[in-house]
């Protein structure tokens, strides 16, 4: 699956979404 | 029935194959409704035991010499019948059970007494639950009610089989059917729901990290396992109402890859049947690189994820068809039951 499909990725998905959803 | 008759090792399938190693009757028994393993300690000698459990009753059997087993303990439940038995991955000398009409009404633990040697059990949990998953770390994830209602818990147990302390994970707006742990990031958890979307939960904080649609070809998908590389979320799943598709066949299981970060994913591969044979799938069970299957002929198939094939089928044998297959804690054994209580070891190798 090629990067376009599925749009930026990123290594850290989990840190990041987590700091995201943080209040 | 010798072994020798028994075993199917179907080896133009692939590298590797299934060779039976004993089979264990239960005469007392005849409504199997799950088979496990666990690790048991014993005047210092930790053994790998068979659980099987029928409608009133759990028994756990410990290896003899010669591929022979004893059963050792018997813990009847006679008032709820057993569902399930919960695999714990990383815990000795307790086994989960859920127990319920036609959901799971209750989740209890068995083990037997340090002291005097007595059975137990301890009730960990009641409700309508939907889902049920042993977690690494002796946790128990677990979800009860459905939609607005939904509670989503995980529960440490302690050895003595009772709960350390409970933690409320943020719960969806839709019933979940199946969790999976995330291998290769300590703190995620997902979830498949009826709506056919997958969620991500951080269980440190309890949060939803995201929701993100499987796809409209994969209804009721079912999670069995997922892991995180290259900053993608790879999941296993099952499709038990998934509609014959003419390209594909009907796949018993299909990895997906999804994005975290958009939410957008794509099927990356899918695991069917070889030519010429024909069954959907009932129910299974993935561990480590390895994928099994019941399916409605009877018929256990066994897929390597890594070579993305077939690798053994295991027709029915004199006795009758499959009913239930599962992997030993190690993924090297395959348990494969059937209705009338035989329970079947094989070795994958």
């Amino acid at each position: 699956c090629s990067e376009s499909d599925l749009g930026p990725i990123s290594l850290n998905w989990f840190e990041e979404l987590s700091t995201e959803a943080l209040p | 029935t010798t072994a020798e008759q028994l075993a199917v090792a179907l080896s133009d399938l692939g590298d590797r194959s299934l060779h039976l190693a004993s089979k264990l009757k239960n005469p007392s028994s005849s409504c199997a409704v799950d088979v496990s393993t666990v690790w048991w300690e014993s005047a210092g000698c930790t053994e790998l035991c068979i659980l099987t459990a029928c409608e009133t009753s759990v028994s756990l059997w410990k290896p003899l010499a010669s591929s022979q087993w004893r059963k050792a303990y018997t813990w009847h439940l006679a008032e709820i019948p057993v569902i399930q038995i919960v695999p714990l991955p990383d815990v000795c000398n307790l086994v989960c059970v859920a127990l319920g009409e036609l959901e799971i009404g209750e989740i209890r633990l068995l083990l037997c007494s340090s002291e005097d040697g007595s059975l137990k059990q301890s009730l960990m949990r009641t409700g309508n639950i939907k889902a049920v998953l042993g977690l690494t770390n002796r946790r128990l994830v677990s979800s009860s009610g459905a939609l607005q209602d939904q509670q989503i818990e995980i529960i440490s147990v302690l050895e003595a089989g009772r709960s350390k302390e409970r933690q409320s994970l943020m719960p969806p707006e839709e019933t979940i059917l199946a969790f999976a742990e995330v291998e290769g990031i300590r703190d995620a958890l997902v979830g498949t729901t009826a709506m056919n979307n997958l969620v991500i939960w951080n269980l440190k904080t309890g949060q939803i990290l995201k929701k993100m649609h499987v796809g409209y070809s994969y209804p009721a998908s079912i999670c069995h396992r997922a892991y995180s590389d290259s900053g993608l979320l790879f999941v296993v799943l099952s499709h038990p109402h998934a509609k014959e598709n003419e390209s594909c066949g009907n796949p018993a299981f299909r990895v997906r890859a999804f994005n975290p970060r958009t939410a957008r994913s794509t099927g990356v591969m899918f695991f069917s049947l070889p030519p010429g044979h024909s069954g959907r799938y009932l129910e299974g069970e993935v561990k480590g690189g390895s994928a099994a299957a019941v399916l409605t002929s009877g018929t256990i198939a066994v897929w390597d994820l890594f070579l993305g094939q077939c690798t053994a089928l295991l027709p029915p044998n004199t006795d009758g068809k499959w009913s239930l297959v599962r992997w030993s804690v190690t993924d090297s054994c395959l348990l494969a039951g059937q209705k009338d209580g035989s329970v079947y070891m094989y070795h994958y190798s």
